[in-house]
């Protein structure tokens, strides 16, 4: 520490190069003393991409996630003419110990994209929760075709882990059906 | 004057307290922080890469069968299944088959104690966090809360000693009046020291650490003077270096496993201060401190645990 | 939702979520 009096200080033979001279000069006095290398501490840095990309042609990749979905047993709104490349989906959330109050239909909406010709993207988005059978998204903001204009604020539940968990489901999913 | 000082010290310590009663979990985080979860079907070794390549030493657990959260992963899970692997070496294919969910079944088989799951909302004050974890022993505590819409428990953070302490550093001007010599206020000298030569066993060192709850043990030389440390990080490399091989390493052997940007072990004498140690945490990652005589032969540890105790009940 | 390529079998997913008036990038590591 820089203030006068301290005597706070770095162990000088604890530092690699210094531990590794020392362990070194034992196996030049031949001490059977093995050579072990450090790990590799190259941080391959995290690249994160916006959803998942696609090359196939869209009509095939909408299909594909309407195959993955219905493998994993989710439900869509039947898409309107409008939205042909939107997927509504509500998914029974499972697991876990069911009580009544949680809500435990997970809504998630499933957008392609084109980024450029030939290249296109899929991306998720959470989009809410509902209870179970009454059918009745917890929030009655429905505009008149039974689209959820849910204020942003409204599905901004804090947990994204069941959306991520779901979501690994659906690119496993996808993934192992490619 | 020495009287002026232990009344200054009593005066900062009253402060640093009220400040930490005055703060809450959620007043540490930062304004954006990311928090990594790893899903419990992940196998063992492929979590430890996970945690080396994010520079992180342990993460909460997600079971996706439950779709809740299953605890912390820690260094002393990774110890546990090299004690397992030790007492069943024929066991070899199950440990390279491990993930995430068997590493309570490793508790159990090797008969360890589970860490106490302990846990803050992070709206309760700082203050109350750092009581749970010193009551519990545990460096780090999950603030959980409940997300409003599905009434799931929810994983906001998880907060470090460390970070509390730097926290403190970084916003109390009182750390400054902690000005009496180590040897006065009792911070860790009167400690059993165990400890280890280069040619000790690295398995034997490893026992040491999980056997005592410690995270790390001073590596001596034959005039009992310091030369290095060998702390639980250093577990998660020697896994990754490959668990049959190295287990046979001597602990000297074992630290040429560590990777080059390791900082080096700290190190103070007994009249060092408080004031000059919490200015040290604000600028540096500092885990512990060993305490050593002008000769610099080992006299004690002193951990973040140590640091935090004094603040909170010290004095 | 932000994902990474998949690698050793290994998959990454995070959603920026708000907490509060702080902001967490939650990452979850699933297995392939």
């Amino acid at each position: 520490s820089s203030s006068p009096n301290s005597t706070i200080a770095i162990l000088p033979s604890s530092l690699p190069q210094i531990h590794r001279a020392y362990m070194m000069s034992k196996i030049q006095q031949n001490q059977a003393v093995q050579k072990v290398n450090p790990i590799s501490t190259k941080k391959s840095k995290t690249r994160w991409h916006f959803g998942i990309r696609s090359r196939s042609y869209p009509l095939d990749v909408m299909g594909e996630i309407y195959r993955a979905l219905k493998n994993l047993g989710a439900e869509w709104v039947k898409p309107s003419e409008e939205e042909l490349w939107t997927i509504r989906v509500r998914w029974k959330y499972g697991g876990g110990v069911k009580s009544d109050v949680e809500p435990d239909l997970m809504r998630m909406v499933i957008q392609l994209f084109q980024l450029e010709p030939n290249n296109y993207l899929v991306d998720f988005k959470f989009d809410g929760w509902e209870s179970n059978g009454k059918g009745k998204s917890d929030d009655n903001t429905k505009d008149d075709n039974g689209q959820h204009d849910v204020e942003e604020d409204e599905i901004s539940s804090f947990s994204a882990y069941p959306f991520l968990h779901l979501s690994t489901q659906l690119i496993l999913e996808l993934a192992v059906n490619s | 004057t020495t009287e002026q000082i232990a009344k200054d010290q009593k005066i900062a310590l009253r402060a640093i307290r009220l400040f930490l009663k005055s703060k809450t979990s959620y007043d540490v985080l930062p304004v954006s922080y990311r928090l990594i979860v790893l899903d419990t079907s992940l196998l063992v070794k492929k979590s430890l890469n996970i945690l080396l390549q994010n520079s992180i030493v342990s993460a909460p657990l997600w079971n996706n069968k439950t779709s809740r959260f299953a605890g912390l992963l820690t260094s002393s899970d990774f110890i546990n299944v090299i004690q397992y692997y030790f007492q069943f070496p024929d066991k070899f294919d199950l440990v390279e088959k491990l993930t995430l969910d068997g590493l309570r079944d490793v508790e159990k088989a090797i008969s360890v104690e589970p860490i106490e799951t302990i846990s803050s909302h992070p709206f309760k004050s700082l203050y109350e966090a750092c009581v749970k974890m010193i009551d519990s022993k545990a460096r780090r505590i999950p603030l959980i809360d409940e997300d409003e819409k599905t009434n799931r428990e929810i994983v906001v953070s998880v907060l470090t000693q460390y970070r509390i302490l730097k926290f403190v550093a970084l916003n109390c001007r009182e750390t400054r009046m902690l000005l009496r010599p180590l040897k006065d206020i009792n911070i860790g000298t009167e400690k059993q020291m165990l400890r280890a030569t280069m040619e000790t066993p690295v398995i034997d060192v490893i026992h040491v650490l999980s056997q005592n709850s410690v995270s790390s043990v001073p590596i001596v030389d034959e005039n009992d003077k310091l030369i290095n440390v060998y702390e639980a990080y250093d577990v998660l490399t020697l896994i990754k270096g490959g668990l049959y091989t190295d287990l046979s390493l001597s602990v000297g052997e074992a630290l040429m496993r560590r990777s080059e940007d390791f900082e080096g072990v700290y190190t103070c004498t007994l009249n060092d201060r408080l004031s000059t140690i919490m200015e040290t945490i604000r600028k540096s990652r500092l885990h512990r401190l060993f305490i050593v005589d002008e000769n610099g032969k080992l006299i004690s540890v002193i951990t973040l645990s140590d640091i935090l105790k004094y603040i909170l009940f010290g004095d | 939702l932000a994902t990474t390529s998949i690698k050793h079998n290994t998959l990454a997913v995070a959603s920026v979520v708000r907490y509060q008036r702080k902001y967490a990038t939650q990452i979850l590591y699933a297995p392939l």
